[in-house]
């Protein structure tokens, strides 16, 4: 199987972790220099895939996870929303090229993004401006699922609140972003079970981490405060697990679908009629 | 006494919490309605004062915080400088005009704001534009403190990494903060001690919370999360009692004398000769 991934979100939300922690592996390298007189040279966004095989119980999956650093880091933002449409309209287009050539490319490669992963800046308030238009902008172009970064900054009481304010926030602006769709009168009973479950925990809140910590005899992936140690993938901590398995595994060729069958056609469609 | 506090960050770095954790009481609401439908009309920053009396062992403080929620939340924010700007300089103005009065008003009262807390988002990498702008812009003219909001997210090394890296990029950029002045040659060994015990602490690592949890039958300030709970009075989790030691008692005198007989003077002398 072949799976595309984009993560977008403000930085310091802890993205390059999460990726990294998803892959059990060093993919996205920790910020190269961070030197002061490196770091405020702005250049804008970047958008940087990278590629790691995986093996899901036995299943091998190439994951791409395209990375774009820079998003939301400048006084002014307003371009960063172009240069990721335009990066997965390109994918597009390279698509539709190669539908219409008479002779197909043995190496063609199929470069759509198939999900994005748009991480919500932990404030405890609504949705900011960014949010909104983020998703707005790029939900007709591609199954947009968003999460909370850093999630353990918030207390149980907390997280459930900023949970159903971020949703309300998305119905309320009419978003249309990819919530695990079932259909209650076709479905057989555990598709719906899954699905609505899946569906509830939106905003998926997400806790990375790149260090093992011994706890009682055993290795986890964990955060270690003085005040105690937050579990990776412990699901009483945070949302991990079940979006590693819904990602990669129960929801993977559902996400490729929409992807080919809704997302690209509507563009090709659009596209062509002009 | 008088004191007059600004604080300035992105909403949802805790601002108003630590307000309310300072004065120990609800000074600045909660926010209103975080109604979906009223939350997205982004109205741009808003300055609001509010004034509460505090008792600090014996010496009675008015003491005035200048809210200024809105900071940062738009995809533009350039005009957030100017209006946070504006309003310091309105308040020297009024000093101005009420010094070449001639009969001097007994009511008048100085609004002169002694000092800025920054609230720096805790992102784990070096200082954003943003955050570069807001303090080199307004150094010239109020003493600004960056601390570092929210800082639970960090385990020490990350949050000893990230004040290192937050001090070098103020040095790079050359941004006169207020970093508790002393000298050598004048100043007595205490002072010196003390001083420079507090400017090892830039920027100040800030916890708020507003409960009161039970932790060994005494009551305590903090945030209870399933794995731990972290205490704002503790020295040990943050330096929220270090900092508001320095504000309310040691360095009162000193804030407001820099603004008075410096930053005020400054003013005064650019805008007479102009
Ligand atoms: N509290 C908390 N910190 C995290 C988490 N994940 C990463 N961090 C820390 O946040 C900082 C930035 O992480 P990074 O992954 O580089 O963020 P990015 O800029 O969004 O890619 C680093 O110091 C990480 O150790 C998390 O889930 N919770
Ligand atoms: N992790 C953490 N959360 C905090 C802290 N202070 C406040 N919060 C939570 O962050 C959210 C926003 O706080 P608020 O004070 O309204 O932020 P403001 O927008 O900066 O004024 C609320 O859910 C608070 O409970 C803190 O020190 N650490």
């Amino acid at each position: 199987f072949q799976f595309t991934l984009m993560v977008v979100g403000a930085s310091g939300l802890g993205r390059t972790t999460f990726v990294n922690t998803l892959c059990d592996a060093d993919v996205v390298p920790k910020r190269e220099s961070d030197e002061p007189e490196m770091a405020h040279i702005e250049e804008g966004i970047k958008i940087k895939p990278y590629t790691v095989e995986l093996d899901e119980d036995g299943v091998k999956i190439s994951l791409t996870v395209v990375d774009t650093p820079g998003f939301g880091d400048m006084i002014d933002n307003e371009h960063c929303f172009q240069e990721i449409l335009g990066y997965l309209e390109r994918q597009y287009d390279d698509i539709l090229s190669e539908e219409s050539r008479i002779k197909r490319n043995p190496r063609f490669r199929d470069n759509r993004v198939h999900a994005l992963l748009y991480f919500i800046t932990p404030t405890g308030h609504s949705l900011r401006e960014i949010d909104i238009e983020l998703m707005r902008r790029l939900s007709p172009r591609i199954n947009v699922i968003p999460v909370i970064g850093k999630a353990d900054t918030f207390t149980p009481v907390e997280l459930a609140e900023f949970k159903k304010r971020v949703m309300e926030d998305i119905e309320h602006h009419n978003i249309p972003i990819y919530n695990f769709p079932y259909d209650p009168e076709e479905d057989d009973e555990e598709t719906i079970e899954e699905n609505s479950e899946l569906r509830s925990l939106l905003p998926f809140a997400l806790i990375g981490c790149e260090e093992e910590i011994i706890v009682n005899g055993r290795k986890v992936r964990g955060r270690q405060y003085p005040w105690g140690i937050v579990e990776v993938d412990n699901t009483q901590h945070c949302d991990f697990a079940k979006l590693r398995f819904a990602l990669l595994s129960s929801h993977l060729q559902d996400l490729k679908e929409i992807t080919h069958d809704y997302l690209y056609e509507n563009y090709r469609t659009e596209k062509l009629s002009r």
